[in-house]
């Protein structure tokens, strides 16, 4: 079965684009097809990917505003194989206030991932994972993902302000899951930008694996400059600096996600 | 003439609510009356300044949506003197949607900050800065503070992301410029997280200082664990950590700031 995973966080800058393209770079390159939606206005996964976002292109706008099946506005990674990715440009912005007199406004990315996982399973191709990045917002667009997914991971970076909207995510997460997606929950947790030499990071890592014992992935990423540097040259780091930390981290923590399976 | 300064950026992670709070330490500390203004549902801003920000606490939601006037909600901050504070509590995630429907939706906060420093130059105290810290979107909160502000600030953080979201920011200051508030210019771009020994920052930097060449500060942020380690203190690095680079660059800072003072 397909694992729909969404990526988020309303806190802003703690990795959730990073992990969203490097997690799928690396699932893919281990044969997995992976699809990434990009449900930010600000296209960072798409420009991480490499995929073309101008105002002219097809995007994410289109399937939730318009009806457009996935299978319209999806573009093939040209970077890694086995990655298809829906993008998001500009127009996303005003996608929020549009939507709130949308009919079924929160379902819309739920109902267009169905029929495209239905839709390649009918002419025998696989859905591994669905991958959904999210803007540092608790509005529509992060409440369309956590409605069509069927897991969350929460990045999170190790300082200070991290925690404390940890259990505003954690609230709203439950909220949804009472309403309008009784299948979500949080399935994993992952610790980024992890400087072993701070004890603010070591005090953050301890403190978030305490309140989620289950959830906390095993490994952490590190801070690394390699990192971010990547998409600069429209890349993940899984191909731009395949030997170093940044990219053995994220196939590390893909060979754990992949391990640990979708079992709750 | 009181300076209304909006620190603002749709991109997460940038320093907006760092710079929000430092500025305002310093600048309170060289006896200038500053009222800070969070206006962000996380409410990291109100934990940096010691400000209790629970449910039950009056809020900016109040102002928003009640129409209080800021004088019933504003709490003295207890580390720094001089500055006053109005608080954001969970309460204003849900605000964004209830204001679509308001009427008046875009020019609440305007209103009460003028509300605010006229009553008290009727009383014969000074308002020097009003510093509003924005949440990681571009919504009707941003809104709200793009209309009550004549100047934004913009925190850059030195990596690539940080360059894609700058034209969309823009774009969207000229629009608020065109229609709600004639008044408002980005004054200041101030780089933050700076490290001068990686390629990636001093490119970024170059890049900012080439397409704004009149409003990127001189004064730039280095990355110090000290300002990251501050708001678990519930302090400013200006009282953190007195002497060391992050206080001293933002002093720096706020001192370039009022030398530049807000003619545009
Ligand atoms: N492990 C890491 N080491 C070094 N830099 C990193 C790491 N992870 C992310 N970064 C950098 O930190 C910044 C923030 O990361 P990213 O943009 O992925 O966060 P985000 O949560 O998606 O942000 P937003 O809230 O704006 O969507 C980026 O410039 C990114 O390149
Ligand atoms: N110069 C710096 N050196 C080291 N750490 C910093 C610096 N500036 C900010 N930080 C840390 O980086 C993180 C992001 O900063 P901050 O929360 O101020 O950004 P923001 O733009 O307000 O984020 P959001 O988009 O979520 O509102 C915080 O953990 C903060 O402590
Ligand atoms: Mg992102
Ligand atoms: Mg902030």
């Amino acid at each position: 079965e397909t694992r729909i995973i969404t990526i988020a966080n309303q806190k802003g800058g703690v990795g959730k684009t990073t992990t969203a393209v490097n997690l799928a770079a690396a699932l893919a390159q281990s044969g997995q097809q992976v699809l990434v939606i990009d449900i930010d206005p600000q296209g960072n996964a798409s420009t991480a990917l490499s995929i073309p976002h101008g105002i002219e292109d097809a995007s994410i706008y289109d399937v939730l505003l318009d009806g457009a099946p996935i299978k319209d506005v999806v573009q093939a990674c040209p970077t890694v194989d086995n990655i298809q990715v829906v993008p998001a440009t500009i127009e996303l912005a005003g996608a929020e206030i549009e939507l709130v007199t949308t009919v079924s406004r929160e379902t819309k990315l739920r109902e267009a991932i169905h029929t495209y996982i239905a839709e390649r399973a009918a002419q025998g191709l696989p859905t591994h994972y669905v991958i959904i990045d999210c803007p540092p917002s608790l509005g529509l667009l992060t409440i369309n993902a956590f409605t069509a997914a069927r897991e969350v991971l929460i990045p999170i970076q190790c300082e200070y302000y991290a925690l404390e909207g940890l259990s505003m995510l954690v609230r709203n997460i439950e909220l949804i899951r009472g309403s309008l997606n009784p299948d979500l929950w949080v399935s994993m947790i992952l610790l980024t930008m992890f400087d072993k030499r701070t004890k603010l990071s070591l005090e953050v890592a301890d403190e978030v694996r305490a309140h989620f014992p289950n959830q906390v992935l095993e490994t952490t990423i590190p801070r690394s400059v390699r990192i971010a540097e990547a998409p600069s040259h429209g890349e993940t780091v899984i191909t731009y600096d395949p030997t170093g930390t940044g990219a053995l981290s994220y196939l590390e923590a893909a060979a754990e996600i992949a391990d640990r399976g979708a079992i709750s």
